[in-house]
């Protein structure tokens, strides 16, 4: 039974090169879900985290940050982008009740991707820095469910002159994506230019309505003796009726030695 | 006083903004930024109860009473802040991003920002070549009390200087970039540590963002009344 509230899956990601599988997401997803083995080319993934992360975390390649290292990886430039086109794997559990609704929650993605969800597919738009709020109630299963993903780097990742400079050829200026990737006076460059999922991976579960992006702000009178909080906040109905519902705020403080005000 | 109930009612598949009627405090306790004081927080817990339901959602929120004032000093040309009332000297450092991997975990965080408290710091600038910080780094900036100034995706060497003159209107898609910008100051936007949004780095974004940008953040018209300070 699911319980309301959000669960992290930051755990059991496995990651492969795009180029290196031979079955699409529905596949993946579906009839041929994926294990590290001898054979496979998959490996343990840092999820949240960046393909260079997955990379290094297998020893595939070596540390970028260690001495001249970052020379002896490929550049993304060189390599192209399919090169740094990863595919993420993972499976999760989750047993909804009737009338409780599942969303899978992706807090950054740089910079496009896929997503496969028990072979459904969804095609997320670009952009390093915006979070995507996945529906996914009509397509989970009651035991495992198999979440895949093909993540593709930033669209213009540009090249690094051999002098190096402000961002390279800035290209990646083209993209609303972090621009240090192409390197910097003080940063060397990053050669998959951050392409990952970098950021919390979720899935949230709710009843018929939910709350979205609560906003706190506070006006203060009388040189701070008096203030006022003031609370907004989005509510979804997800359910095919109107919904009566009673919406609450509490607001505590821990004063001391574990004694909260109410 | 500080427990609220109000009943709503939502449409089929709908979605509705709801204001809660102003939740009043006597004298609380203001947050801080490091060596001023201490970094008062209150929890915030909000929970929709749906009848023949029971609890629908909830969300929480350490949240730190404070007013941030900042202007530019017509004689230095400098940026002056004061927190509840009080000036404050600013000493600040620039921040990348805690790794080039990023691998940002909670302890990497705690321990970056708490070095910057340890040095008396009570100012982090996020340079706009790099990111916009994630959640768990403004949850410790507001343990801490340091200060954040966040730059938007704009720096002068990557959008319009440069040999030849690189981007000079930014991005490729200005929709995207607003989009972005939207969703990152809903995220973050709760954090009392956050000072201040910035367009760029050494650089104003392109007229049409830059003008979104300034549109979309402006105080909004309810606090501008008399009645409210």
């Amino acid at each position: 039974m699911a319980e309301i509230g959000k669960t992290v899956l930051d755990f059991g990601w496995i990651a492969a090169r795009s180029t290196e599988v031979d079955v699409n997401g529905v596949q993946l997803t579906t009839t041929n879900p994926p294990a590290i083995s001898s054979e496979s080319r998959w490996m343990e993934a840092a999820v949240p985290g960046t393909v260079l992360g997955t990379l290094v975390k297998n020893k595939a390649i070596p540390d970028p940050f260690y001495g001249l290292e970052n020379e002896a990886i490929t550049d993304i430039a060189d390599s192209g982008r399919d090169y740094y086109t990863f595919w993420f794997f993972t499976k999760f559990q989750c047993q909804r009740l009737l009338n409780q609704y599942v969303h899978l929650n992706f807090r950054a993605i740089n910079y496009s991707a896929q997503v496969f969800v028990n072979g459904h597919k969804t095609e997320l738009p670009k952009g390093m820095f915006r979070r995507h709020t996945l529906d996914v109630t009509d397509i989970l299963h009651p035991e495992s469910n198999l979440l895949a993903l093909i993540v593709h780097p930033p669209d213009h990742p540009g090249t690094i002159p051999p002098e190096g400079g402000q961002g390279g050829d800035h290209e990646i200026g083209k993209d609303v994506a972090a621009q240090y990737v192409q390197g910097w006076d003080w940063i060397c460059p990053i050669r998959d230019r951050n392409t990952g999922i970098w950021d919390e991976v979720s899935i949230s579960v709710t009843g018929p309505v939910r709350i979205i992006d609560p906003h706190l702000v506070s006006t203060f009178f009388d040189d701070y003796k008096r203030a006022y909080l003031h609370v907004t906040a989005e509510l979804e109905n997800k359910s095919t009726w109107n919904t009566e519902c009673s919406v609450n705020i509490q607001i505590t403080a821990e004063l001391e030695n574990g004694v909260c005000l109410v | 006083e500080h427990l609220q109930t109000e009943n709503v009612l939502i449409p089929a598949q709908g979605r509705i903004q709801h204001t809660f009627k102003p939740l009043y405090f006597y004298k609380p306790e203001l947050w801080w930024p490091n060596g001023m004081g201490k970094q008062n927080l209150y929890d915030i817990l909000i929970t929709v109860v749906v009848n023949e339901f029971g609890e629908s959602d909830s969300w929480m929120q350490p949240f730190g009473f404070r007013k941030i004032e900042s202007v530019i000093d017509s004689v230095t040309g400098g940026r002056l802040f004061k927190i509840n009332g009080e000036p404050i000297f600013i000493r600040g450092g620039n921040w990348i991003l805690s790794d080039g991997l990023l691998r940002l975990s909670k302890e990497r965080y705690r321990t970056d920002i708490k070095f910057h408290a340890d040095m008396n710091m009570n100012m982090i600038r996020c340079w706009g070549g790099g990111l916009a910080e994630r959640p768990e780094f403004y949850h410790f900036c507001d343990i801490y009390g340091l200060l954040v100034w966040q730059e938007f995706w704009i720096t002068g060497d990557v959008d319009g200087r440069g040999v030849p003159v690189s981007n000079p209107n930014g991005p490729l898609d200005h929709e995207l970039f607003l989009l972005c910008a939207r969703d990152t100051v809903k995220l973050l936007r709760n954090h009392p540590s956050l000072a201040l949004w910035v367009g760029g780095n050494e650089q104003v974004p392109p007229k049409d963002i830059n003008e979104a940008l300034k549109q979309d953040l402006r105080l909004h018209s309810y606090f501008e009344t008399q009645l409210l300070s």
